[in-house]
Parts: C-alpha cells; structure tokens; sequence
C-alpha cells in the first residue's frame, strides 16, 4: 500500500508540474510530502508561486489564485486515470476574466482525448465551447431543456410531458 | 469514445422524459440558479453505478426518485440511459453505440440495464474495465472539491490523494 | 451561558426569518435546535424552502439557492451586533443575474444604517453600487488603486511612490 | 458613523502609500485576480485590531508587512490609519472625525495611535464600546465564513453561533 501510494503521489506531482503550467500559463508549483517519514502518515503540502509572486504557502495566495491551483491540481489527479470524459460543476466561479481565458484555453490541450461538459454562470467559458444546453425551471419544480443552435450546429433536444 | 446521448425521467428534478444529445467537444450546461444543471450531472454519475448517496446530495438512494412540485405528483421511480458512441473501439464488443440504464423503484428495488437487458452493476463495470468510464472519483470535478484539496484541515487533502491510489 | 446562548439563538432566528424574506423575495425558512434538549450540546440545523420548491435540508438545495441561504443567515448573525460598516468579500460569485439582482435590492433596505464594501467580480454588483475602487498589480507584486468616477462624484485616491 | 479614509502603507502588497476615500453608501472594490482586494479587507480587520492570523491569512502577524517583490525589498514596518467620521456622534467625543492607526516592525515591537497619539488597543476598544465598531466577527462576510455555515460538519456551523453569542 505505501508503495502504491508513492508511486501514485509522483504521478500526480508529474502531471501537476503541467497542468499548473497550462493553466497558469507561467509560474512554479510542487507538491510534497511533510510531516513524516511515511508517505502514508505526512501530510501533502502544496505549493504555488503564479508569476510575479513569491513561493509561499497556499494560505497567502488570493481567492481566484487558490482556486486555479486547485483546479489543476484537481485535473493532474484526473489524469492518472482518465476517463473519456470529465465534468467540470461551476469551478470558473471566482476567476477573474484573464484566468477563465486561461482555464478554457489550458482545457483545449485535452480535447482531444477528453469529452469536456461545463456547467458555468460564465459568459466567457460559455463562450469557448462547441455547444450549448440550456436548462430551465419554466414549470415549478420541474426541469426542462432548451437548446441552443451552435457554431452553425443545432443541438436537438425532446422534451416529452 | 464518448456520452452521445443521456435520457433522464423521474430523476431528481426531471419529471419528464428529457433528451440531451452530446458531441465529442466542450459542451456547456447553463441556466440560472436551481433550474437542474447539477441534476444532470448527478444523473451521469449515477447512472454510471455511483452508490455514494452524498455524492448524489441525498440522504437515501430513493431521495432521487422526482418528489413531486406544485402541480405534479411524486413519482414512483427514476430512471436514466446513457448511450456511449465506441467510436475508437475501446469498449471491445461489437457496438458501435452502447446503451446504459439504471432504474430505482420507490420500494427500493432498482435494476441496471446493459443496451436494454437487464444485468448486474458488475457486468456494466466489467465492460468499462480499462477504458476509466467506471465511477472515477474524479471524472467529475466540482467546487466542493476545490474546497477539500485547499482546507487547512489537511487529513481532507490526504483522503483525496488517497483515493486516487 | 445557557440562557445568553439562547437568547442570541432567538434573535438570531428571528433576524433570518426577515433576512430570507428580504434576500429570495418570497419563500420561507427556519432554524432550529435539534439532538439534544440541552441548546448547548444541540446542533444548529438549518430550513430553507425557495419558492415552488418543496422544504428541504440545505443539502438538497442548488450550489445558488445554498449560497443565498447563507449570506443571509450569516447577514442575520451580523445584525445581532451590527457594526456601522459591513464587508462583503465577493459572497455573490455562486449566483445567478436574478439572485444577484435580489441581493443587491436586499442590501438597499441596510444602508440607511450600514455602510458597505463590497469586493466584487459581478457587473451587475457594481451596478448597484455608488461608489467603485479598481485595484491593480501595475507594477508586479505590489498593489495600487485607480479611482472610477461615479455618480457624478469622483472618489479620489493618492498612490504615492 | 462611517469609515471615512483608509490609509495603507507597507501592508501585504501595498508597498507604496495608498489612500481610499469612502462614502457612506455602497463601495465595490474591483479588479483581477491577485491584486489586493482582500488585502484591502484585511487592512480595516487589522487597523481595528484583529489578533488572529489565520483571519488575516497569515501563519505569524509580520507576516504581513510587505515581504518584496521583483523590484522591491521587503519592507519594515507595515501601518494602516483608518478614519472614521463621528458625523451621527455615536463615538461620544467631541471630535468629529477620529483617526484609528495601527503600526508593526519586522522585529514585532507594534503600536496603536488614536488621533496620532499612541495609546493602548484596549483604549480604543473603549471609545467602540457600544458603537459595534470593534472586531466584530460578522462585520466581514466573505466566502470561507459560507461554506463554515453550510459544512457539513455541523460542529463549523456551531462555533460561528457560538461565537456570536
Ligand atoms: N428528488 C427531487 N425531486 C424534485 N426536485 C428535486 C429533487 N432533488 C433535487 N431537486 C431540486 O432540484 C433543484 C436543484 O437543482 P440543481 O442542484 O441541479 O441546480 P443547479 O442548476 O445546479 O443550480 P446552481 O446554479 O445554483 O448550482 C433544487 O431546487 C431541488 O429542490
Ligand atoms: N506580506 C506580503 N507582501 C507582499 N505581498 C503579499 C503579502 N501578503 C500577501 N501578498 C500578496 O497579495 C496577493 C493577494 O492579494 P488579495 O488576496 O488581496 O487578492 P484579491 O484581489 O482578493 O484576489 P481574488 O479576486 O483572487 O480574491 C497575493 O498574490 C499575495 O502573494
Ligand atoms: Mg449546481
Ligand atoms: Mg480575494
């Protein structure tokens, strides 16, 4: 078990190293193992230094420069076992418009091998995607879709009562 | 290999028989607050064979099941299709499109279903062997999680890592 | 200790009883003391029911309908002992345009009495605000202000090197 | 009473002198990611006397002295001066504005001035007595305090009531 742990944990601080890169687009990260000789005791310590800025604990870094590390850190645990797709739940919330650009543009490097679905508040993530699905409570209680035509193609949807 | 198509009815906030078609790019889900959007995304999750009903933002399984509005009716189970497109093969079987569906009754009692035949979770599981679509923990990517892999309480960040060994 | 926690418990359900009305408009909520009949022991469970939806633990509630439920218990706490000022620190980036839109006209019936800073990403926040404080990092690794003319005042600032 | 001015000098990233002039109305503070804006938030915390770090997001209290930047060395000492205007004459003294300032050193030595006289924080916490301007735990609502609140764990959300009483 401690060696699967290991051999796990340098996977992830390997894909974190470019995630953080993508997403970050510049910047220095790690991710280590503190507090005990046993990986399976320590704790993981997580370090982000987006440019600019100095190498500190996560505890200094700003609300949306927190959330973008996480975000890739989140996505560097993803890949060790990557499904075909990847569902990302209003994760953008706290970006500032520079970082979402970045976000959106970092998840384009894995198009190819990954069905993205994004739901998001956010006009500029919105913006950066091949369809569209709308969803609304026009009955109370009572979900339907509404479909929006993109880039040039419809996405259908049947709603049936 | 990807979710071409998800049909849901009964389902949480779904009571009636919605269709979401899906290509192989970035589709977003929008709409304003509670209107169901992470409905959906727990409807891929369990129709995927996710048990964990906190995951679900539910108490017990049956909590999915449409519990009824202003002017409908509880209703008595839900139930959920997803149609994978094998388009590079990797589920192995001669599909080109395979179906997968999941139903609870209210009584408890559910069944999953394999392009329409009944089977066992563990047939569904068996098929998506090697190709990461069984119930990846971190296929879906959300802000509670952001939450525990930045809390000062560090034993939540340690439970992450160690769920993904 | 048992009574003073008590007594704060009572006005604190009272406030969120007009707090919740104020912040979703309609819809109805609750606070209550339950496992164990000792207040000090019990656990704080939260009620929330927007309109149309059925009353549910706040675990069944939306990412938005959570959220709103609790800035205003948390705005209800703060009118136990309110201060002449209040800092929101950017609590309106999980909702919608119309829940930020309700927030914003909530806020409206405090400022007689409250003066806000509210730190925000959301346009339509800052619609609703008098006055607007940009922050920036001109230089790397170090802070300024640009002042933004509005409603007809100009809000000076002074960066001194 | 309002908070008239806030002067910012040598706090966190706020290496330059800065001023903020307030009115009593609504004031958004805007701008991306990583520039100040919480900072500016922690800067009234700490004016008025806060004494836990975790609340200013720091591990020790010179911690948030402007530690340097690419071009810059760290910096000494960090000092805030808040102004408030007495303009309902809640603050009971015969001034009509009152200039709370705060100023920390690298090697800790700290003190607290009121109108430019160094005092003790007690005696600034006694001209607040009874206007609600003391370090007041819900004077500052931000997302942390949301998710306490809504955890889970319901023992977060007992403290924050607990707290308040
Ligand atoms: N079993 C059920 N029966 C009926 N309605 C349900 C059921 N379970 C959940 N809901 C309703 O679904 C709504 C939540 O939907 P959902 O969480 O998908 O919202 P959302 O679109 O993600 O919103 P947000 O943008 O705020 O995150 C809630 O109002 C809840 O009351
Ligand atoms: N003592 C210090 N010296 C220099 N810089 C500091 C110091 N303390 C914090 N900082 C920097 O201030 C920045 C954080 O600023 P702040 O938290 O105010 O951002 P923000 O504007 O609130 O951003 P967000 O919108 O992401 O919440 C960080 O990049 C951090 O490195
Ligand atoms: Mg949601
Ligand atoms: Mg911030």
């Amino acid at each position: 078990a401690r060696r699967q742990f290991t051999e796990v944990f340098t996977q992830i601080r390997e894909n974190y190293k470019k995630t953080y890169k993508l997403f970050f687009e510049q910047g220095e990260c790690d991710l280590r193992l503190e507090g005990s000789a046993d990986p399976l005791e320590a704790d993981v310590e997580i370090f982000s230094r987006p440019k600019g800025k100095q190498m500190k604990s996560l505890r200094a870094l700003s609300g949306g420069e927190k959330a973008l590390t996480a975000i890739s850190l989140l996505f560097a645990i993803y890949l060790v076992k990557p499904s075909p797709y990847c569902i990302l739940d209003e994760v953008d919330a706290p970006l500032d418009d520079t970082n979402v650009k970045r976000f959106t543009r970092a998840l384009e490097h894995f198009t190819a091998k990954t069905q993205f679905i994004i739901v998001t508040h956010n006009k500029l993530t919105m913006n950066a995607c091949d369809y569209l699905y709308g969803v609304t409570m026009q009955e109370e209680g009572v979900s339907s879709i509404v479909s929006v035509k993109f880039r040039g193609e419809e996405v259908e949807t049947v709603n049936q009562s | 290999m990807y979710i071409s198509k998800l049909e849901i009815l009964g389902f949480k906030s779904f009571a009636t028989k919605t269709v979401l078609k899906f290509g192989s790019g970035v589709t977003a889900v929008i709409g304003p607050n509670g209107c169901g959007k992470s409905n959906v995304v727990d409807a891929i999750r369990w129709v995927l064979g996710e048990q964990k009903t906190h995951l679900l933002r539910s108490e017990q399984m049956v909590d999915v099941i449409f519990s009824g509005s202003k002017n409908r009716k509880p209703l008595n189970y839900a139930e959920v299709t997803l149609t994978i497109h094998n388009d590079d093969g990797m589920l192995g079987i001669a599909y080109s499109d395979v179906q997968v569906g999941r139903r609870l009754y209210r009584d408890g009692s559910s069944e999953y279903l394999l392009n329409e035949v009944p089977v066992r979770l563990k047939d569904i599981q068996n098929l998506f062997i090697d190709t990461g679509m069984n119930t990846n923990a971190y296929s879906v990517i959300e802000q509670r999680m952001v939450e525990e892999i930045l809390n000062e309480d560090k034993s939540q960040r340690k439970m992450l890592f160690e769920e993904a060994a």
